[in-house]
C-alpha cells in the first residue's frame, strides 16, 4: 500500500487512453488495456469504464524520454512505465516509455501485463517484495491467456477497496517458498549440473555452488512453456531435457526448446489409453528412461528409441513402495522419488528404498 | 591519459548503480562528502536495502547478482518512499 494509504473515494471510475503506439494494432491495445482493468475490478467492488473525449479518472497515454511530469523515461529497457496514485489531474495516469518493444504476447514487453501492474499503483498500490506478485518492481512475462491475479495482490487491493461482490471470493496463486515444509513438487529435473523444482508457474534451481534457492517464472527461461510442468527428465548423454504436460512433451537442447515441439507422448510409445506422464527419470548407467503414470511404471530404452516390452508394471513391484510418484530424478546413482511431502531415496543396484526424507530436503533450510 | 579500461567500467557501474538507487530507493542526489556523516556511507545503506527488498544477500556492495537485479526491465515507480 503506498504511504499515506491513497485511494479513489468512489468505486466507479472512468479511463481515457490518449495515444496509441504504432507498435501494436488499435484493437489490441484496448484488448490489453482492457484486460488489465478487468484483473483489478475482478478482485474489488470498483468498476471501470472506458470514456472517449473527456477527462478521466486514469489516463493512460505513451510517452518519450522528458515528458513534463518529473520522471522522463530513458529510452528501450530499463523503465517501462510509471503510474501516479490516486488523486485529482495527474493522480491515478499510467504513462508508457514509447521506445520499448510493446506487443500481445511473449515478445518484447506485454502491454496487458505491464498495464496491469501500473493500474495497481493508479489505485493504491505500491510495490511488493514477493517475487511472484504482479506488483513485483520487475518485469516478467506470463501468458495472458494463463495470467491469475497473485493472492499477493488480491490481498493488497483488497485491504484498500474492500472484497469483490461476487458470491464466491477470487483466490489466486501463492508464491512457493523453498523452506516451506508443505511444499509439494510437480517435476523435478536436473539440468547441467543444477536440480530444477517445478511448481504451478515456478521453478525452483539449485545450483550446486549457490546457497540461495533461486525461484523463478518458467516464462523468464522459456516463455513458449505452459506452467503446471507435470513430469521431467535429463538425458545427459544427449544434452536434452523432455517436459511433459498432459498428452504433450517438449525438448530442451540446453537451455533452448529445440523446434518442431511439443509433440505427443504417443511418440514414445504409450498407449492412447494414457493421457499425462506424472514423472520421469532416465538412468544414467542403464540409459533406460522410467515413466511413472497412476501406480504403474514404464520403461524406455533411449538408444532404440522404444519402450521395452512387458511394460506397464506396477511401482511397488519394482521399487518396493506402493506409491504414485508426483517427481524423480537421480542424483550420485541413486534415484528419487517423490510423493507428496516425502521423498524416497531408491537404490537401483540393492532395488530397495535405503531412506526417506523431506521433499524440500535440497534447499538449505 | 585515457582511464584504464577497469577504471572506466567500475567508474561507468559506479554510475549506474548510483542513478538506479536515486530513481528507486531515494538516494539523495546530492550527498556530498562533506555532509558524510561518520557512518556508513549512503550509498552502501540503500543498496543494502535494494537487496533486503529483492532477497538477496545483503552485502551493501554491487556483487553481480545485485547489478544482475538492477539490470532487470522494471517499473519507474521507486520501491520505497512515496512517489509524488
Amino acid at each position: 500500500i503506498t504511504t499515506g494509504n491513497p485511494k479513489w473515494k468512489k468505486n466507479n471510475l472512468t479511463y481515457r487512453i490518449l495515444n496509441y503506439t504504432p507498435k501494436m494494432r488499435r484493437a489490441d491495445v484496448d484488448a490489453a488495456i482492457r484486460k488489465a482493468f478487468s484483473v483489478w475490478s475482478n478482485v474489488t467492488p470498483l468498476t471501470f469504464q472506458k470514456v472517449e473525449d473527456k477527462e478521466a479518472d486514469i489516463m493512460l497515454s505513451f510517452a518519450y524520454r522528458d515528458h513534463y511530469d518529473n520522471s522522463p523515461f530513458d529510452g528501450p529497457n530499463g523503465q517501462l512505465a510509471h503510474a501516479f496514485q490516486p488523486g485529482e489531474g495527474i493522480g491515478g495516469d499510467v504513462h508508457f516509455d514509447e521506445e520499448e518493444a510493446w506487443t500481445k504476447d511473449g515478445r518484447g514487453y506485454n502491454l496487458f501485463i505491464v498495464t496491469a501492474h501500473e493500474l495497481g499503483h493508479s489505485l493504491g498500490l505500491s510495490h511488493s517484495n514477493d517475487p511472484g506478485a504482479l506488483m513485483y518492481p520487475t518485469y516478467s512475462y506470463t501468458d495472458p491467456k494463463e495470467f491469475l491475479l497473485p493472492q499477493d495482490d488480491i490481498d493488497g487491493i483488497q485491504a484498500i477497496y474492500g472484497r469483490s461482490n461476487a458470491a464466491v471470493q477470487p483466490t489466486g496463486p501463492i508464491t512457493p517458498q523453498a523452506c516451506d515444509p508443505n511444499l509439494t513438487f510437480d517435476a523435478i529435473t536436473t539440468l547441467r549440473g543444477e536440480i530444477i523444482f517445478f511448481k504451478g508457474r515456478y521453478m525452483l534451481r539449485r545450483h550446486p555452488e549457490r546457497i540461495e534457492t533461486e525461484i523463478n517464472f518458467i516464462s523468464l527461461f522459456w516463455p513458449t512453456l505452459p506452467s503446471g510442468i507435470q513430469a521431467a527428465y535429463e538425458n545427459v548423454e544427449r544434452d536434452e531435457v523432455l517436459l511433459f504436460k498432459e498428452d504433450k512433451y517438449w525438448v530442451l537442447n540446453g537451455y533452448n526448446i529445440v523446434p518442431g515441439y511439443p509433440k505427443q507422448i504417443y511418440h514414445l510409445g504409450f498407449p492412447k489409453t494414457v493421457k499425462r506422464v506424472n514423472a520421469a527419470y532416465n538412468d544414467e548407467t542403464t540409459g533406460k528412461t522410467y515413466f511413472f503414470t497412476a501406480d504403474r511404471y514404464w520403461r524406455y530404452d533411449e538408444k532404440k528409441k522404444s519402450m521395452d516390452h512387458g511394460y506397464p508394471r506396477k511401482i511397488v513391484s519394482h521399487f518396493g513402495k506402493k506409491i504414485r510418484v508426483d517427481a524423480a530424478f537421480q542424483e550420485n546413482g541413486y534415484v528419487y522419488l517423490f510423493h507428496g511431502k516425502t521423498q524416497f531415496q531408491f537404490d537401483p543396484h540393492a532395488k530397495q528404498i535405503v531412506r526417506e526424507m523431506e521433499s524440500i530436503s535440497w534447499f538449505r533450510c | 591519459f585515457p582511464v584504464a579500461p577497469e577504471a572506466e567500467d567500475e567508474r561507468k557501474t559506479l554510475q549506474f548503480v548510483e542513478s538506479y538507487l536515486q530513481n528507486f530507493y531515494s538516494l539523495q542526489r546530492d550527498h556530498q562528502p562533506h555532509l558524510r556523516n561518520k557512518g556508513e556511507n549512503p550509498l552502501a545503506t540503500k543498496l543494502k536495502e535494494m537487496q533486503a527488498f529483492f532477497g538477496l544477500q545483503v552485502t551493501g556492495k554491487p556483487d553481480p547478482e545485485t547489478l544482475e537485479m538492477m539490470k532487470k526491465p522494471r517499473c519507474g515507480i521507486p520501491d520505497v518512499e512515496q512517489y509524488v
